[in-house]
């Protein structure tokens, strides 16, 4: 583990007499090390032990009887600080329907966390409507259709040869007709870089204003995540992420990445493809998870 | 490009290094190729910081390189193809592009609907065999998916089909049940071939970072895996795990996926795949 190896850098150093700064240089490699096998980015890493380290050669940590408890302690500080606080809430209009966009890339999660949102939202008294918007996948608005109806809520779809805007407009319509509190609108799985469908999510926004625009990330993204998350907060008002499949044994690092190049929160984590399987978002969980 | 008599530009040597991270090639695996790299550069007097990075893609492509590609399909029809991985990584869509590749090459496809589990799974790959052009055998929801997959073979034996593509539902590699459903599946569809699956193809997604790794330990360590289907390389992410997965567990990289039309597959190009890391 990161304290272990960090004990066994101080040890060899102490060795050799009273700890200097380079000495720090040297612990924090190992720091550096562990946040890059967690897919944090690597000049998110960089940075992130750039602030580490000010914090480690200010804080007597040079004197300390315990130096590589001092510096772990430090470590967590400074990712529980960039993770952000815990902040699991959805954003209510003041006259519904509220709406909730979902987009991401393709496979990300999106369909199922949809379900999930229902979910939560029917525990907490509302009633909420999902939006087949994913007019390209095959058998996309059969499998929204479904997994709403396992949690006894409606999917609203036009099928798949009208305009996603239209389809957006008419469930609208039908959520102000119906008294239904949210509507969650599904997406299509699309590429950051690919323009057309940036543009196709974009417009959506435009005609939706949704109090949520939510960011669904593969928990185990790689170095790619600041990437998807820098373009798709660029190109829309994104309010948060949902991280997803965090039920396996990947340490996560996506999450600070997200997090370095957007500032936006992460509201939920997936973990697991059941509809009850969505948590609030815990920061000091995911940096000691980060940290391995 | 040396500093001295010798001695390599470490500054340009780190920039590289930086480069392999950045793909997802994996910080051990990355200082260990610049650490290659370093030596072979002062054995061979490289002189250039191209002639370094071309040194450094055709280390890299060494190490990728492997005869068992792309697919290795017994002569006695019908083949199966079975093909696993983590929830969402690409398997159906990757399915469809290889019954279409196939039937370029006038083989006769089958595909077998075994992920019984997914919400509308099978009406996926249902709509999928139809824009191909391939049969599709499946049952209900919630149906034993080794069952389908040993109908598949029998359907496949009657219709003289060559080729038989089997779905499985997504599943984490840490799910240990689930990883032991597969193994069944594994092992049923041998005793429906009479001999071993000819091809049992993980796919991975390349926006994925060291965690496929362990994907590829664990469904290694449960089935006889062929090889790696490379999905979403369309993206801005490179997929520099496979050096590591290639290294480490050396299973070949037999197909990449760049797009979600059924056309958008190509076998794989080591050459290409590390040369692309530094374009
Ligand atoms: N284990 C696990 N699986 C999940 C989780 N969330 C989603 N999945 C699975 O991941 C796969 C992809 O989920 P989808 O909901 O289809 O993803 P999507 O983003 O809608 O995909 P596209 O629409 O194609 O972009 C499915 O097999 C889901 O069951 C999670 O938190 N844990
Ligand atoms: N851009 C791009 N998208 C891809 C590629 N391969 C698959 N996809 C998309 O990724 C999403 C998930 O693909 P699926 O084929 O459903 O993935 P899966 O592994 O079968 O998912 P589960 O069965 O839920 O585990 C879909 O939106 C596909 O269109 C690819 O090479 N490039
Ligand atoms: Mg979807
Ligand atoms: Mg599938």
């Amino acid at each position: 583990s990161l304290t272990q190896k960090l004990q066994g850098v101080f040890q060899r150093l102490r060795g050799k007499g009273t700890l200097k700064e380079q000495d720090i240089t040297e612990a924090l490699r190992e720091v550096r090390l562990a946040l890059l096998e967690a897919d944090v980015n690597f000049r998110v890493a960089r940075d992130l032990c750039a602030r580490i380290k000010e914090k480690a050669v200010g804080q007597e940590v040079l004197e300390s009887l315990t130096p590589s408890q001092q510096v772990i302690k430090i470590v967590h500080e400074e990712l529980c600080a960039l993770l952000g606080e815990d902040e699991s809430r959805l954003q209510y209009a003041s006259r519904p329907p509220t709406v909730i966009l979902m987009v991401g890339v393709q496979g990300s999660g999106k369909t199922t966390t949809c379900a999930k949102l229902a979910h939560l939202i029917r525990r907490q008294g509302r009633r909420s409507m999902l939006v087949a918007c994913d007019i390209y996948r095959p058998a996309a608005i059969k499998q929204l259709e479904v997994v709403g109806a396992q949690v006894g809520v409606p999917a609203f779809t036009l099928g798949d040869r009208t305009d996603v805007v239209d389809i957006a407009r008419a469930a609208v319509e039908r959520a102000r007709e119906q008294g239904v509190d949210v509507l969650i609108v599904d997406t299509a799985g699309r590429l950051h870089v690919d323009q057309v469908m940036m543009d196709e999510v974009a417009r959506l926004e435009e005609a939706l204003q949704p109090q949520e625009a939510l960011l669904v990330l593969d928990a185990m993204t790689g170095q790619d995540a600041v990437n998807i998350a820098s373009e798709f907060a660029g190109r829309l008002n994104i309010t948060g992420f949902i991280l997803t499949k965090l039920d396996g044994d990947t340490r996560g690092g996506a999450a600070l990445s997200v997090r370095a190049v957007s500032g936006k929160p992460i509201k939920f984590v997936g973990v697991g493809e059941k509809p009850e399987m969505l948590e609030p978002f815990h920061p000091e969980r995911m940096a000691s998870r980060i940290l391995g | 490009l040396f500093t001295g008599r010798g001695r390599v530009d470490e500054a340009f040597l780190d920039e590289l290094e930086e480069t392999l991270i950045e793909s997802d090639v994996g910080v051990h695996t990355a200082t260990r190729l610049v650490g290659e790299l370093r030596e072979a550069a002062r054995r061979e007097g490289i002189e250039t910081s191209e002639q370094l990075r071309d040194r450094l893609v055709s280390l890299m492509a060494g190490l990728l390189q492997d005869e068992r590609r792309p697919l290795r399909l017994a002569p006695e029809p019908p083949a199966l193809i079975l093909v696993v991985g983590v929830n969402g990584t690409g398997k159906t869509t990757s399915i469809a592009k290889l019954a279409y590749w196939l039937r370029g090459q006038g083989k006769k496809v089958l595909l077998a609907a075994a992920d019984t589990f997914r919400a509308a799974a099978i009406d996926q790959l249902e709509l999928w065999a139809q824009r191909v052009g391939v049969d599709i055998v499946r049952h209900h929801e919630g149906a034993d998916p080794a069952a389908v997959v040993y109908d598949a073979v029998q359907a496949a034996r009657a219709r003289g089909a060559d080729v038989v593509i089997a779905d499985t539902a997504g599943r984490l590699h840490t799910r240990v049940n689930l990883m032991e459903e597969l193994k069944k599946v594994h092992r049923v569809a041998e005793r429906a071939l009479g001999r071993p699956v000819d091809e049992v193809l993980l796919v991975l997604d390349a926006t994925v970072g060291q965690n496929s790794v362990s994907q590829a330990r664990h469904f290694a360590q449960a089935l006889p895996l062929t090889g790696i289907l490379l999905a979403k390389m369309d993206g801005t992410a490179r997929g520099g795990v496979i050096v590591t997965i290639k290294d480490e567990l050396g299973l070949p990289i037999k197909f990449i996926g760049t797009g979600e039309k059924p056309e958008k597959l190509a076998p794989f190009n080591p050459q290409e795949f590390a040369a692309a890391l530094f374009a």
